[in-house]
């Protein structure tokens, strides 16, 4: 919260959008400026409306460098924007720095991410530590498409104006940690003798070297990937890592995404009914890589480029009872897979589980 | 994903993290160098509280990570201050 708790008296309050960055259509900014508002309504009582002609409790502008503040801008990068907290005259009024690149998308700063920040500011929230937060201080993209406020920010904002008025209250994402015993995952590859982990929006970075996991946003790394990857696989080979959701993959070369992705899962070879790869392994000596989908899998030729004959087949007949896979990867010549808190080592050499072990094991907790 | 980082200037780096503590932290500008000598430096201080408030090594000292931090666009509110 912000210092001495400031907040609105009412909780129908006004906003007005002064002027328009030359940068954006005007149907564009208002859209963004009204889907930023609603991420706060839809989780209070709090309602906004649009004023045009007189002063409102939130002034919307544009501006650049000095603007009589007593805060200057200081031209592209850097700050992007500042809100007043909750009061009269500049109190609560969001100045986003006219300088900035401003898109619609995440070619440049996304001007609904930014704005739904300062309007944190604005209703009387400070800035969160939590990294995977809203007021969290540095700017950080999501698809707008894909933006749901996370759970502190709905903590934060319902303890100054109360629950939504909606029958069913709104719940937002949490932020992964490493050492939660009830941490699961979407999906876990290799990339380059380091351990990617991915969690909704996010990536645990494990490298053989650092004790500590690295959590970063997705699409800090690719922000053209989405969130909530569901299966990964590195092929050593071709230094290749393919990443896949729902009926789409991607290829990353090196560190980069590919051109021409992503691409449709069936020219892989599934069947027109199969609608997503729940996990996926690559064996490096073998050239075979591995789809688990439900309770089976199949098995690819990375050299044929081609499915393997006589699949899918049961995942329990060969693998034994793991039940469904949401993750799996191959390190140091063992298969390890993942189903919801539980991880299996599985030994190839003589086709059976050796040992059962938490999920987030492989982080130093 | 990082590379290597090139061998910064010292000098624009104490400037880089003295700034961002101001802007951010509350560290009082130094106007009057003579005083300092005999007072305690705050920008240690000042830098393990950032360091704290971003979950990095707290040693107050302007590491990698650190300075990754500090070179990161973001909003213009302080974050441990009233702003006024």
């Amino acid at each position: 919260f912000t210092e001495g708790n400031p907040k609105w008296k009412r909780n129908n309050l006004t906003y007005r959008i002064l002027n328009y960055t030359p940068l954006m259509g005007q149907a564009d900014v208002d859209e963004a400026i009204q889907k930023a508002l609603s991420v706060w309504s839809n989780v209070t009582p709090l309602t906004f409306e649009k004023i045009e002609d007189k002063e409102a409790d939130i002034m919307i502008s544009f501006v650049v460098r000095d603007h009589k503040d007593n805060s200057p801008f200081d031209g592209p990068n850097g700050l992007l924007a500042h809100a007043f907290q909750p009061g009269e005259a500049i109190g609560g009024d969001v100045h986003l720095d006219n300088e900035e690149y401003w898109t619609k998308d995440g070619r440049g700063y996304n001007l609904f991410i930014v704005i739904a920040h300062e309007l944190g500011h604005s209703l009387g929230l400070s800035h969160s530590t939590d990294p995977g937060a809203l007021m969290y201080p540095t700017y950080a993209y999501t698809d707008p498409k894909e933006f749901h406020l996370p759970q502190d920010d709905i903590d934060g904002i319902q303890a100054i104006y109360g629950q939504s008025n909606a029958p069913v209250q709104p719940t937002g994402p949490t932020t992964p940690q490493a050492c939660d015993p009830n941490l699961t995952f979407d999906a876990i590859t290799t990339l380059r003798g380091e351990m990617m982990f991915f969690k909704g929006r996010y990536i645990l970075r494990k490298h053989p070297q650092r004790t500590e996991a690295e959590l970063n946003f997705i699409s800090l790394f690719w922000p053209k990937l989405p969130s909530a990857i569901q299966a990964a696989y590195e092929n050593i080979e071709k230094d290749e890592v393919l990443l896949f959701k729902e009926d789409k993959y991607w290829v990353l070369r090196g560190y980069d995404i590919a051109p021409g992705y992503p691409r449709s899962i069936y020219r892989l070879g599934f069947p027109k009914t199969i609608k997503r790869v729940n996990a996926a392994y690559s064996d490096e000596t073998t050239g075979k890589t591995y789809f688990f989908i439900a309770d089976r899998y199949w098995r690819y030729d990375e050299n044929k480029r081609s499915m393997d004959h006589g699949y899918p087949r049961k995942i329990v007949s060969d693998f034994g009872k793991i039940g469904r896979v949401d993750a799996a990867f191959q390190k140091d010549g063992y298969v390890y897979f993942f189903h919801g808190t539980t991880q299996f080592q599985f030994d190839p050499r003589v086709k059976r589980i050796v040992r059962k072990m938490k999920s987030n094991s492989w982080f130093d907790c | 994903f990082p590379v290597a980082p090139e061998a910064e200037d010292e000098g624009k780096t104490i400037a880089l993290v003295e700034t961002y503590l101001q802007n951010f932290y509350n560290l009082q500008k130094d106007d009057q160098p003579h005083v300092r000598l005999k007072s305690v430096n705050p920008l240690p201080e000042k830098l393990k509280e950032m360091q704290a408030f971003f979950g990095l090594k707290v040693t107050g000292k302007p590491d990698l990570d650190t300075l990754e931090i500090m070179k990161k666009p973001r909003c213009g509110v302080p974050d441990i201050r009233r702003y006024v």
